[in-house]
């Protein structure tokens, strides 16, 4: 079975200072619920 | 000749099991084969006397596997092995069972809550097992956006137009895998603070039916983390009929307030504007990530972050295998399978989480959804109908039916889920 998120995030503004998505894993990785896919 | 036949000796010998094996299947693909073709026959001819059609079977191009696979019943295929495994198994070979299960798949038993293994009846049981408190800690970080589930991340990455981008032969438009008429206001106003006038509408509402906490609780679920009141005649309470409108009419699960209807209409009419491209200028885009769950994998998934779930979408599709390979040979195939497309939005604005079947793991249990049924012959048979309606009306069918979800508060317009918490599952068959 699969799970797909779709989901809006913010972009890096780095002129603006503004943090973006960015994303904590590899592709293939393994992972366990809880962990991060990534931080805006 | 008499004495040939009298006279020759006669000797026996044993044929492999494998040849007799193979002839079966020969016999069964010819016989599949020939049914499907005197099928499409009939239904060409049905079409000439222009009957309303029936959904239509989607044919999958890609490897001789994959035509092989489409000819199949995989969902008949899926429930009869759900079946199976809701057998009994005896007690005493219960722990030598699922030992040998978990050997062969991975499982971690240290994880699982139940130390005693004879208390799962079956393997279907024990496939939707739960694990010890703290055996999956949330990241600290509060803006981190968790995995919904243990797995594989098989993809992920940024969206540009409508099409996610190509990786490994797997290409899906989001309109495909979510389904058109995505509602847009949810992105529209990502950024705008909760309109206290709605709100005070809503607690006005709320006590009258004397429940304040619920108001607060929810007010201060939406203000803690940045959720916008999108729906915001959602409250409003019109006096227009909820049910003149067919699909929403049809659908077996609507939890909504005759306001609530309303404005779904009015999103669906709104989303006509195609919702997924952020409109220009704005400081987002969209994205996606892929999770696959291996079969000794712990099978339930939580919410990845705080967010309000607005509606659901039940797409009765096929339940093809998901697995890595078959994910990379036959494009699209999320769009083909059984889903079930969670709409609604988190603080940086529209949210969606879509849990796909697949053979083995067919029935997809959503918690809070008390209403939704997968992989049953119940479902298919309504979206067969819903299908020849649409024909009948002369409406494309939108394949798939459609849900409100609304919260007891009426101040967030669709059902909180807080990160981390458990939403359900998948189970086999």
């Amino acid at each position: 079975s699969t799970i797909v998120l779709v989901f809006e995030a913010p972009i890096a503004d780095p002129a603006g200072g503004k943090r973006g998505f960015t994303w904590a894993v590899e592709r293939g990785q393994k992972i366990k619920m809880g962990q991060a896919l990534g931080h805006v | 000749l008499r004495r040939a036949l009298n006279d020759s000796k006669i000797k026996w010998y044993p044929i492999p099991v494998g040849l007799g094996i193979g002839f079966l299947g020969f016999v069964q693909f010819y016989k599949t084969q020939a049914r499907e073709r005197e099928r499409l026959e009939k239904e060409s001819s049905q079409e000439q006397e222009s009957r309303p059609r029936k959904r239509p079977r989607v044919r999958p191009d890609g490897p001789w596997q994959v035509q092989v696979m489409s000819t199949l019943p995989l969902k008949a295929m899926s429930r009869l092995w759900g079946k199976f495994n809701e057998l009994t198994i005896p007690y005493y070979l219960r722990v030598p069972g699922f030992k040998l299960y978990s050997f062969i798949f991975g499982v971690n038993l240290d994880e699982v809550s139940e130390p005693d293994l004879h208390v799962y009846p079956n393997l279907a049981s024990f496939f939707y097992r739960t694990l010890k408190p703290g055996a999956r800690p949330l990241d600290p970080d509060l803006n981190a956006l968790l995995s919904p589930s243990d797995g594989r991340v098989l993809q992920f990455g940024k969206i540009d137009g409508n099409d996610i981008e190509q990786v490994k032969g797997m290409t899906y438009t989001v309109d495909a895998l979510l389904g058109k008429h995505t509602p847009t206001p949810s992105i529209s106003s990502r950024k705008s603070e909760p309109n206290t006038e709605s709100t005070e509408r809503g607690r006005a509402e709320k006590e009258q039916r004397g429940d304040e906490e619920l108001v607060k609780a929810d007010e201060e679920f939406a203000r803690v983390n940045g959720i916008s009141y999108t729906i915001p005649n959602l409250l409003s309470g019109s006096s227009e009929e909820s049910h003149d409108n067919p699909k929403i009419e049809d659908q077996s699960a609507v939890h909504s307030s005759p306001g609530a209807v309303s404005q779904v209409r009015a999103d669906l009419a709104l989303a006509e504007k195609p919702w997924y491209a952020a409109s220009p200028g704005s400081k987002s885009s969209l994205y996606y990530a892929v999770v696959y769950l291996a079969p000794g994998d712990y099978h339930r998934f939580h919410s990845p972050a705080n967010w309000v779930v607005e509606r659901r979408r039940h797409f009765a599709g096929e339940l093809y295998s998901v697995s890595p390979y078959l994910q990379r040979t036959l494009p699209g195939l999320f769009t083909l399978n059984e889903r079930i497309v969670l709409l609604g939005r988190w603080r940086w604005g529209f949210f969606s989480y879509i849990p796909v079947g697949a053979t083995n793991v067919g029935s997809i249990k959503i918690n809070f959804d008390k209403e939704l049924r997968t992989n049953s012959l119940l479902t298919d048979t309504a979206a067969d109908r819903a299908a020849e309606e649409a024909s009948a009306r002369g409406e494309p069918y939108s394949g798939f039916a459609e849900a409100t979800y609304s919260d007891a508060s009426a101040v967030l317009g669709g059902h909180a889920l807080r990160r981390g918490e458990e939403m359900g599952g998948f189970q086999l068959g």
